[in-house]
């Protein structure tokens, strides 16, 4: 555990208990992609399947869990309890055309032929474009409330310091997996365009908005 | 390559 490591963690927790509270306190799931939130359910429950099979350390058990039952519950909320606010026609990408070729990447590019391993690079690739539902969501409403950007924000500084813990791990203990790398890479520039109108608008205090 | 049971990574 580095510090880039333990930003990251911290900021992916952070982002998710924003979302909960935008949720929450707003009685609303106005302006989140649904479609986006059963990606990164998919994505934790097919990483982390390995919590039945080793033990690596309280805080790794400790923090999957809160993931897995975090997104399960942003999930409930969303499609159950607070259904009427949200916001289906918008919500318009079609995960299939996520799910199918992440898939498929994970059976021809992977660490080992293993139903884990296989499931490990699924979730990783997966979660790589888990996002572009709801960045979607945000170009067709053009705006997007600032509590929301903050989560948006916030999930995408957790895997731009995971890259910075990569490299830290690389120098410090020779340790690297390119397909993490690879797919860590590519999240993190999915969210350059949406840094960029955080950095210029939300943090001077405008809203979110897209030019027309 | 690292085995999913050493990966400690979230």
């Amino acid at each position: 555990m580095n510090i880039f490591r333990l930003a990251g963690d911290l900021s992916h927790l952070l982002a998710i208990i924003l979302l909960l509270i935008k949720i929450w306190k707003t009685r609303s799931c106005a302006g989140i992609s649904g479609k986006s939130q059963i990606l990164f359910a998919i994505v934790y429950v097919s990483r982390y399947l390995d919590l039945v099979t080793t033990f690596i350390s309280v805080y790794n058990t400790f923090m999957k869990l809160v993931f897995i039952s975090t997104s399960v519950a942003t999930i409930y909320l969303m499609y159950v309890k607070f259904k009427a606010t949200y916001d289906h026609n918008h919500d318009s990408f079609r995960i299939e055309f996520l799910l199918v070729p992440c898939f498929l990447l994970a059976l021809l590019i992977n660490n080992a032929f293993t139903p884990l391993e296989i499931l490990w690079t699924f979730s990783i690739y997966l979660e790589a474009v888990a996002i572009l539902p709801q960045l979607f969501l945000v170009s067709k409403t053009g705006e997007a409330e600032s509590i929301t950007s903050h989560y948006l924000f916030a999930l995408g500084s957790y895997r731009a310091l995971y890259l910075l813990n990569w490299i830290y791990r690389y120098y410090a203990e020779g340790h690297y997996d390119l397909i993490a790398i690879f797919a860590g890479a590519i999240q993190t520039i999915l969210y350059c365009d949406f840094f960029y109108l955080y950095i210029t608008k939300v943090l001077k205090g405008k809203k979110l908005q897209l030019p027309a | 390559h690292v085995p999913t049971s050493e990966k400690d990574e979230l």
